[in-house]
C-alpha cells in the first residue's frame, strides 16, 4: 500500500488516501497513533478493528487490511470521496427526494446490518455516511460502536453526536437499545429535506431544549416511567406539533415520508420503529421510486 | 457464524491444529538451534570444552507437546487471575481465547507465557467493553506497566485482528429459553436454573480444551448440557429436530411442524454433540 | 440465511432475572425490551 496524501487527521488516527500496488485500487489508511493513549491502544482503534472484521455489507465501509508499520496500526478501508454533510452543506449540489429516498435506503441498510449483528454504531450523523464512487452510502467510523448490552450491563449515555442524540441519552439512559441509532438517522432524514440541521442544540442542555420544543416534550403516558429520569423535572413542557405544523415544516415530505420521519423519531424508544419497520414502510414502497445510487450526481 | 471472524480465521479440523502447533515449534526449535550454533561458532575461544558440553545438554528447545502443556497450564492461570479479579464470565471467556490464540501463531520459546498472562487480560477488558486503565490494572494484578503494553500490538497481531468472540453463554441461555417452549411444561424451572449454573461453568471450562477449534459455541454449549443432564437434552433434540419419539402428544407434533424450516438432522446433530462432549470431558 | 430457526415465544419463557429488569423504570425509560434480549440468546443458540 502506498499513502499518497494527507486527507484528515482525528484525535486518534491521520487518513491518507493511497493506491494498494497490487490491483491499483484507491484506498483510504486509516494511521491510529499510539502515542497519544496512555493505556495502549486507543479504545476507538479496537471498536474499529473489532467491528468492522466481522461486518461485510454494501453499505457498512469496507476494512480491507490490517497492518502494523513503524509500530503504528493501519486500518486499509475503502476509498469513499464524499459524504452526506458535504451534499447537504453544498448548495450547488441539487437533489430530488429520489435521491434522498435512495440514501435513506442505504442507510438503513448499512444499519439493520449491524442491528441483526448485534452491533449498536452509537455514532450516525451525515459525515459518517460515506458515499462511494458509483453512489453508495456506506456507513463508516465504529469508532463508538459497541455490541448490544447484556441485560444487566451498564451503558455510558455520553455517545452519539449532540445534534443526532435521542431522547434517553439526553436523559442519562444506561440501558438503551439499537433505538438510539434509530433516532439518528431519522434527525438524518429531517436534515436531508430541510438541508440544514433539524435539532442543533449548542450545549447538551440547549439540545434538550431544542428536541422538545420541535416534537413536544414526553409525558409518562406516551412514554412510560420517562419521569423517572432525573433530568426530566427541570423540563419546560411544550406542545407535540400538530400533523399540520409537521406538514408545513417539512413541504416536500408526502404523507408516508411524515409517518416514516414519525416513526424514527418516536420519542419513547419502545415504540420507536426498528430498521425492519424502516425498512418495510410504505414511504419504500410509494412513488418515487428510490434513485439509482450511480446516477446521483 | 460462518461471517464472523471465528469461524473464518480460528476453526480448525484436528489435524490442521496438530500441524499448526507441530510448525510453530519446529519454527522456533530451528531458530534458536540456529542461535546456538552461531553463539558457540562465536564464542569458540572463551568456552571450553565443559561449557560447550553443557549447552549442548541443558539448551535442549521443548517439543511441541511439552510446549502445549506449558500452554495449557498458562491457560489455567489466565482463568485464575481474570477470575480472581472478578471480570465478568464472557471476559474471562475472552481473556482465555485470547490467549490460547495467541500461542497458535507463537512458540513459548519466542514469548514466555507469564509474560503474556496480563497483557490478555488487559485488551480483552478492553475489548469487551470492560475498560480499565493501565495503572489501575497494574495495581490490582501487581503487573508491569511495559511489559504489558509491550505485548498488546504483537497480542493483536496475532490475533489476526479478530477481537469479537461468539461464546457459548448466550446459546445456553438461548437453549434455556428454547426448552421451555419445546419441552414446555415438562421441565422444572429450577431445577433448569441449577443446571444453567453448572452449564456456565463447564463452558469456561470447555474454552481450555481445543473443542473450541473444532465445534461452533452452539454446539459446545449442546454437548455442555448433554454432559449435565442427558435425557434431556436427548429429549429437547428429539422433540426440536424431527426425533422418532414413540410418544409424540399433539403438542410435540405441533412443536416440530412449527420448526419445519429448520434443516439440521438429528443423527448428525447428536453425534457431532457427543464427539464434542468427548472432548470437553 | 433468511429462516430464523428458531420462533419467539416470549409467553411460553420463565426467565425471572430478565422479567425482573422489564418492572425496573430506569429499564423501561431507556427503551429496554425483552424480545431485544430472547431474540439475541436464540440468534446465537441457532447461529
Amino acid at each position: 500500500y502506498t499513502k499518497e496524501k494527507k486527507v484528515g487527521e482525528g484525535t486518534y488516527a491521520v487518513v491518507y488516501l493511497g493506491t494498494k500496488q497490487s490491483t491499483g485500487r484507491k484506498i483510504a489508511v486509516k494511521e491510529i497513533k499510539t502515542s497519544e493513549f496512555k493505556d495502549g491502544l486507543d479504545m476507538s482503534a479496537i471498536r474499529e478493528v473489532k467491528y468492522l472484521q466481522e461486518i461485510q455489507h454494501e453499505n457498512v465501509i469496507e476494512l480491507v487490511d490490517i497492518f502494523l508499520a513503524y509500530d503504528n496500526l493501519n486500518l486499509v478501508l475503502e476509498f469513499l470521496p464524499s459524504d452526506l454533510e458535504k451534499v447537504i452543506k453544498d448548495k450547488s449540489i441539487l437533489f430530488t427526494p429520489a435521491d434522498i429516498k435512495s440514501w435513506m435506503l442505504m442507510t438503513l441498510r448499512g444499519v439493520h446490518h449491524c442491528h441483526r449483528n448485534f452491533i449498536l454504531h452509537r455514532d450516525l450523523k451525515p459525515n459518517n455516511l460515506l458515499i462511494s464512487p458509483d453512489g453508495q452510502i456506506k456507513v463508516a467510523d465504529f469508532g463508538l460502536a459497541r455490541t448490544f448490552p447484556s441485560a444487566q450491563e451498564i451503558l455510558t449515555s455520553n455517545v452519539v453526536t449532540r445534534w443526532y442524540r435521542a431522547p434517553e441519552l439526553l436523559f442519562g439512559a444506561k440501558h438503551y437499545t439499537s433505538a438510539v441509532d434509530i433516532w439518528s438517522t431519522g434527525v438524518i432524514f429531517a436534515e436531508l429535506m430541510l438541508r440544514i440541521p433539524y435539532l442543533p442544540g449548542q450545549t447538551d442542555v440547549d439540545q434538550i431544549e431544542v428536541t422538545f420544543r420541535a416534537l413536544g416534550t414526553p409525558t409518562d403516558k406516551d412514554w412510560p416511567d420517562v419521569s423517572f429520569f432525573p433530568a426530566y423535572n427541570k423540563l419546560q413542557i411544550y406542545p407535540p406539533p400538530s400533523r399540520e405544523e409537521l406538514r408545513r415544516r417539512f413541504i416536500a415530505a408526502s404523507e408516508n415520508a411524515l409517518n416514516f420521519m414519525c416513526g424514527m423519531l418516536t420519542m419513547n424508544p419502545q415504540k420507536r420503529w426498528n430498521a425492519v419497520q424502516c425498512l418495510e414502510s410504505d414511504y419504500f414502497k410509494e412513488a418515487p421510486a428510490p434513485s439509482d445510487p450511480s446516477t446521483i450526481q | 457464524f460462518r461471517h464472523s471472524s471465528q469461524y473464518r480465521f480460528w476453526s480448525f479440523t484436528p489435524e490442521q491444529l496438530e500441524q499448526k502447533r507441530i510448525r510453530v515449534n519446529a519454527q522456533a526449535v530451528q531458530s534458536i538451534e540456529e542461535d546456538l550454533r552461531n553463539f558457540v561458532a562465536d564464542n569458540k575461544t572463551d568456552l571450553n570444552e565443559e561449557e560447550i558440553k553443557t549447552i549442548e545438554m541443558k539448551a535442549v528447545p521443548v517439543t511441541a507437546e511439552e510446549e502445549l502443556k506449558l500452554i495449557n497450564l498458562y491457560a489455567k492461570k489466565v482463568q485464575m487471575i481474570a477470575q480472581r479479579l472478578n471480570l465478568p464470565t464472557e471476559i474471562v471467556a475472552t481473556s482465555i481465547t485470547f490467549f490460547r490464540r495467541f500461542y497458535l501463531e507463537n512458540s513459548v520459546h519466542k514469548f514466555e507465557p507469564k509474560a503474556i498472562v496480563l497483557t490478555t487480560i488487559f485488551l480483552a477488558c478492553k475489548s469487551d467493553n470492560y475498560f480499565i486503565g493501565i495503572d489501575s490494572f497494574c495495581e490490582k494484578t501487581r503487573g508491569s506497566k511495559e511489559q504489558i503494553l509491550k505485548y498488546e500490538f504483537p497480542l493483536l497481531e496475532s490475533l489476526k485482528f479478530s477481537l469479537f468472540n461468539h461464546h457459548p453463554y448466550r446459546p445456553l441461555h438461548g437453549f434455556f429459553l428454547d426448552i421451555q417452549a419445546v419441552l414446555h411444561g415438562k421441565v422444572d424451572l429450577n431445577y433448569m436454573g441449577h443446571i444453567y449454573d453448572r452449564c456456565k461453568k463447564r463452558i469456561t471450562e470447555a474454552l481450555l480444551t481445543d473443542a473450541v477449534y473444532f465445534y461452533s459455541p452452539p454446539q459446545i454449549t449442546l454437548s455442555v448440557l448433554m454432559i449435565e443432564d442427558e435425557a434431556l437434552t436427548t429429549r429437547y433434540l428429539e422433540l426440536k429436530f424431527h426425533g422418532n419419539n414413540p410418544d409424540s402428544s399433539a403438542d410435540a407434533e405441533e412443536t416440530i411442524s412449527q420448526d419445519n424450516s429448520v434443516n439440521i438432522s438429528l443423527e448428525k446433530l447428536v453425534t457431532l454433540i457427543r464427539d464434542c462432549k468427548r472432548i470437553i470431558e | 440465511d433468511v429462516s430464523k430457526r428458531y420462533t419467539l415465544e416470549q409467553s411460553l419463557y420463565s426467565d425471572p432475572f430478565i422479567k425482573d429488569l422489564q418492572e425496573r423504570k430506569d429499564f423501561i425509560a431507556s427503551g429496554f425490551r425483552v424480545d431485544y434480549v430472547y431474540e439475541r440468546m436464540l440468534t446465537e443458540a441457532f447461529m
